[in-house]
């Protein structure tokens, strides 16, 4: 008497595109806006390019709340066969894998175009050429809901007379531009922030943003990584061993796809967990395979995971982004080494500014960004909130209200997002303690300048 | 030099796992408890069921914090040939529809079935019988991730020799028992509160608790509804109209499909939206669907949505549970009338307790529900608990610290959770001032009590 059935990946986000952020007019311009700037700055910064970015927010028919939205970047382009999928399905993308970016689910350009889909029932329009190609190609894209695949309206492509690469992505929407309009230029203004090296141009119905890059020095681009044993569980062992041809060694097989294995390593922890080095991998029954992977997530001899998937900013690059953007009297910067949650490699960087432009609070005014994206909503569920308030500033001299704001930067090649709209991160222990040993770090040198304030003033008044 | 690659909803959710709930061994202990209960409870309570709902959770190895789960009902069971996918594909169910249920994603099941294999390599093992069927079956069952598609381990069936009909659901996990025992056990008790018409035992490592009906009455099943015409948008329209075989008249589409749509209402709101009622809906331009969406939307003229397809508790039950669980001094009880938001009907039900066994704090304790399900996480980042902040109860006489526990159930067809783990909800004005209303409601017969009291006081003084 019940009936049953499935839903497609794209059915399903249709069905529920508030918990992908798209809730209402205004939150959906606004997560629109962030999808395609994110997915643009992806293209170039983690391929080396000097980011230049320009958002076009245009009311077309302000009785109906009808916004469009045009976003071009000089990025890497998308390949021509790749651009109905990457537009047009559900969990499809160049991300998935180890190393730091922006977007990770293969979701996010999808729900805009599905928003747009449902609001106006427009498609979305791409133009794009990669490097290398010979020709310009333009796609008018929609998603078959149904079945979770790209309806490609229309194309047409072009010779390329020139050294054009990059992406223009433009969607029609229902928005609500004079709601949306102070957080989306608070987006643009954190995204100028935390990317000094970018161009960064916005034209909006009534506002006209335009950020210079400060900056032509880029943080080196991440590489891809090799998973690390402390995040194995049995499943990923099953999927590798599968998918490896060869019969490998259980050494050799630690060797080739663990990150930071060494022979010596190997052979130590294997002898340790009670296993033959020698085994061959395809011989693994299911209780061994449970055992190898209970047995890689305790062992305590692994090295720790290598950073060269992570690209943090640096110190010298977040002091010009908050320098460009806010003006302060005094900033304190800390980029902390590289730690790690279950495998996971992560850079906590974070910066306190102090006077200048900042504006007299109650408590510490608060930016959060992960893998340089910009949070701006659920800060009350968000890890880091926490863990400014739980700290008493008036030991490092502070006392409210006092002009203070605090920057907190993630990086990682996992971000403990709480939700598929990327805007608050979860309670991490070994993050908890980073983002506090960075901020304290930050505080202290924030006190030696209160008090050198302090002495200068008596010294005045004298 | 990018590669691109698609995910099956299954691999997705594997590797994001932490955004369903399932995020530590504590957590994700809680999170397996609670998809099944909500699984049996739906399968008993939708058809008119009284529930016996038995829980059973064993530490099966300290060491490893291996954990078993076992969850019984005397539901609907499972149909044989649903069995595989009803376990082991996500975004498969039978909760894709217009009534009001604990389940909504399709997924829930399909997460502790996933971290099952993931941190034990163990099948989910599933007993079931349906009411009409001779035979009960028994299936193991896990998930090809990749494909999202399920495995079959091993089934059997032999002859039913009596009436027995239900589900029995067993997981082995990797959980800590330890930590999560106490929220598991909050859990229980509320979920007792919220159906005083189930028997529900519970025995874990440590604990045994029976919660005995206090009634056989049990609420009216919520029986499924049409959409709404206030809830409509393009891509809704272009999916029904391709759906239907019959080339409808548009007014005869809208009476036939929608809810509350009269003969009446079609040729009125047609008229007054500019479309001939007689038209053929398949000779719709794009532009036409798009104007009839938002005309749908727009038009002020429709009836309210039937309330059908929810099932509240009712004042009776609530008090019921209420007095069972918690044997407080005085409860003060409101069922609203049913209220709608975006065309989705929905009822808020709200209690004030107060004295008894409730602990003096300093502000309101509260339990918050959806659909009968308790939400005991993220409660920062609800709108309930915004809203019972905001209320000033010094205006109902209650001093701080107040014995004070305040219950807020909301149903509805779509309940507007922030993410999939269904902890808190959001911010949805229609339901804001439902909520307030309920509660102040409530607040006023909890002053008149206090009231009464503060004069019995004074005579007694005398
Ligand atoms: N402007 C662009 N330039 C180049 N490639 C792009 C651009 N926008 C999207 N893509 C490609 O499309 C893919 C899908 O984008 P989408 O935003 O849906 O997912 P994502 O960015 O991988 O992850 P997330 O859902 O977290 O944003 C990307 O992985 C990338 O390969
Ligand atoms: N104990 C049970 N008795 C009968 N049917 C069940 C039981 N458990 C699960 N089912 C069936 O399996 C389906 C899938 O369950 P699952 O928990 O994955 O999704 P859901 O309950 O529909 O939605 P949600 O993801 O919100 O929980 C249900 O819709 C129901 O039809
Ligand atoms: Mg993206
Ligand atoms: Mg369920």
């Amino acid at each position: 008497r019940e009936t049953y059935r499935g839903l497609s990946p794209a059915e399903f986000f249709y069905r529920n595109k508030e918990i992908a952020g798209f809730s209402n007019p205004a939150r959906a311009l606004y997560q629109t806006i962030r999808e395609l700037v994110e997915n643009a700055l992806d293209a170039t910064e983690l391929h080396g390019i000097l980011p230049d970015i320009k958002i076009f927010v245009d009311v077309v028919d302000p009785g109906k709340n009808i916004v469009k939205v045009r976003v071009e970047d000089n990025g890497i382009g998308v390949p021509k066969e790749e651009v109905p999928k990457v537009f047009g399905m559900v969990f499809y993308g160049s991300k998935y894998k180890i190393r730091q970016s922006r977007g990770v689910f293969g979701l996010g350009v999808k729900m805009a175009v599905l928003y747009a889909q449902i609001t106006t029932g427009k498609p979305v329009y791409v133009k794009s050429s990669t490097i290398d190609s010979k020709e310009i190609y333009e796609f008018e894209v929609m998603i078959d809901v149904i079945n979770n695949r790209p309806i490609v309206l229309s194309h047409r492509s072009y010779r390329k007379d020139n050294q054009w690469h990059g992406t223009v992505v433009e969607l029609t929407i229902e928005g609500n531009w004079s709601y949306a309009k102070k957080r989306i230029e608070e987006y643009i203004k954190r995204t100028a922030l935390i990317t000094p090296y970018a161009n960064i141009y916005f034209k909006g119905p009534d506002i006209e943003l335009a950020f210079t890059r400060a900056t032509r020095r880029i943080p080196k681009p991440p590489r891809e990584g090799l998973p690390h044993p402390k995040g194995v569980d049995i499943e990923m062992l099953k999927q590798m061993i599968a998918m490896t041809e060869e019969n490998l060694s259980l050494r050799d097989f630690l060797i080739k796809y663990f990150d930071g294995v060494g022979k010596i390593s190997a052979e130590t922890f294997l002898k340790w967990a009670g296993f033959n080095p020698e085994q061959s991998i395809k011989t693994l029954t299911l209780e061994q395979l449970d055992e190898l992977a209970r047995k890689m997530r305790e062992y305590s001899g692994w090295k720790r995971p290598k950073d060269i998937s992570l690209s943090p900013l640096g110190e010298e690059l977040l002091r010009r982004g908050i320098e460009e953007v806010l003006k302060p009297e005094f900033i304190a910067t800390v980029t902390r080494k590289p730690s790690s949650y279950i495998g996971n490699p992560f850079v906590v960087e974070t910066a306190i500014a102090w006077g200048g432009k900042i504006p007299p609070s109650e408590k510490p005014i608060l930016y959060r960004f992960a893998n340089k994206i910009p949070l701006l909503y659920d800060e009350g569920a968000d890890v880091t909130r926490k863990i400014v308030d739980s700290i008493d500033w008036s030991v490092y001299k502070v006392k409210f209200p006092a002009p203070l704001l605090v920057v907190v930067h993630i990086c990682s090649t996992k971000i403990p997002f709480k939700g598929v709209g990327k805007e608050a991160i979860a309670e991490v222990p070994e993050l908890e303690e980073e983002i506090e040993a960075a901020l304290r770090e930050c505080a202290r040198k924030l006190r030696m300048y209160i008090t050198k304030k302090e002495k200068e003033l008596e010294l005045a008044l004298k």
